[in-house]
């Protein structure tokens, strides 16, 4: 069966996309089959796997049932993975649908003949930084939610932000949505406040924490300019093997793997 | 007069409250008075300065006709700015603004009282990481916008989509928009690729470039959890005295001033 997993948090630059375009890739890698969903006008996922955006490509259309998901996907570079990219016009369908009747719930109408098809192992949804209609709908539609987290103190505040979003939609609309794990990215485990938040984090959290974290590396974000996954930018880097890591983590903690 | 001033980029994790918090702080310094906004339901400008979130203290009524904006003002701990704070609920004034006919003004309707009161020299807006109804409301409202970007190659990219976002709201409804200046954030200039999209930016915008940098410094991220702008928090900090700088070119960049 498909799982959907959203990569959601509100906060904005905490490595959302980067940790949705790095954790496909490696999930591909280990012959996952894994289908990306850039959810962002500022379509960074589509670029980070070298793909142009071109109007009329965005999952706009599907959202609003003019035409079916599947005829949007587009292969990568990288084997196994797909994405259906992103596109700025993705911004203005937030007004489109906040004036239709079921507006939170045309994503998951639109993906839902993906997933019946069951080909994928996973769909990754990378979420815009915001509270509205496109990121609302990524948590009614995800079977569970990663959530990438800077060590700073703004990006705590937001959590608990996260944590009582996610409470609303578990009551409102979709009661199966776990928190598969959090993820601290940029780490530099030479700063204090670094280490603070992370305490705090490991304290709130404990093993919904993922173990594996991510430093802070400059290769990590070189990569995007080059449409490549750290896995093929830079193979043998800190990046690279921290998101293999990631990707192992979360693979073993899929129930029955 | 009153002067509007948008932090704005889509792009999230930017430096954009970070700039709006430490740029009106410098300007009260100069004893300017200052009205600080925080469009942003995550509510951080309202936390860096020391306030606590509370229900319905947000513009989110005054967005709606129901309030006067200017009862929802509150002063803080510094001398001459004011502040307008934010909560969560300001995320579910968009479907409710987006029903209205005159949704893109609905910001520039509630600051109209405040703006003729003409009390205050500068209002800046911070502005939540999206292309959504509150961020197309403060370029609507703004007479100008300051736009922090990172030395990074995504921020990069974002740039061009903000610039287009311009054009179009200059077309649409508010022609009297201007760029007062792109300010450099978070910058070490011990890496290529931060040197290298300096000079990019540079090649492009040429003076609209702030000459002040932000350069990266701990202190700025951890003044937010003592509720402080950086020049109290850490008055002689290399970050207190960015700000300084870059105040005293903004106000330097005022015509007739
Ligand atoms: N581990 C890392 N080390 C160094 N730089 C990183 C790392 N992870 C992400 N970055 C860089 O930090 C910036 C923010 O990351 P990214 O764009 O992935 O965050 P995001 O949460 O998706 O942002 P947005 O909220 O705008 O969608 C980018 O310029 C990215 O290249
Ligand atoms: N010059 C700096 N040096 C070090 N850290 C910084 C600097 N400026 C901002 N930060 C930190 O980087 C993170 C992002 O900054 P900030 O929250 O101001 O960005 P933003 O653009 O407002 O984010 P959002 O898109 O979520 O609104 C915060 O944790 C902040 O404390
Ligand atoms: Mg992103
Ligand atoms: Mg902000």
């Amino acid at each position: 069966s498909t799982k959907v997993i959203a990569l959601a948090n509100q906060k904005g630059g905490v490595g959302k996309t980067t940790t949705a375009v790095n954790l496909a890739a490696s999930l591909a890698e280990r012959r996952k089959n894994v289908l990306l969903i850039d959810l962002d006008p500022q379509a960074n996922a589509t670029s980070s796997v070298g793909l142009e955006k071109e109007d009329g490509a965005s999952i706009y259309a599907a959202l609003l049932g003019e035409t079916d998901a599947r005829t949007l996907i587009k292969p990568t570079a990288t084997k196994r993975l797909h994405v259906i990219p992103s596109e700025l016009d993705l911004a203005g369908c937030e007004v489109a649908i906040a004036r239709m009747d079921n507006y939170l719930h045309c994503l998951k109408n639109a993906l839902r003949p993906i997933v019946e098809q069951d080909e994928y192992d996973f769909i990754l949804l990378d979420c815009p930084p915001s509270l509205g209609i496109l990121f609302m709908n990524a948590l009614y539609t995800a079977d569970s939610i990663v959530i990438p987290i800077q060590a700073e103190y703004l990006a705590l505040e937001g959590l608990s932000v996260m944590l009582r979003i996610i409470e609303q939609v578990r009551a409102a609309g979709n009661p199966g949505l776990q928190i598969e794990g959090i993820v601290l990215t940029m780490y530099d485990s030479r700063t204090n406040l670094a280490q603070q938040v992370a305490a705090e984090v490991h304290k709130h959290f404990g093993d919904r924490l993922f173990k594996t974290v991510i430093p802070r590396s400059i290769r990590l974000s070189e990569a995007p300019s080059h449409g490549k996954p750290i896995t093929e930018y830079d193979v043998q880097s800190k990046g690279a093997e921290a998101y293999r890591l990631l990707a192992k983590e979360l693979l073993g903690r899929q129930t029955g793997s």
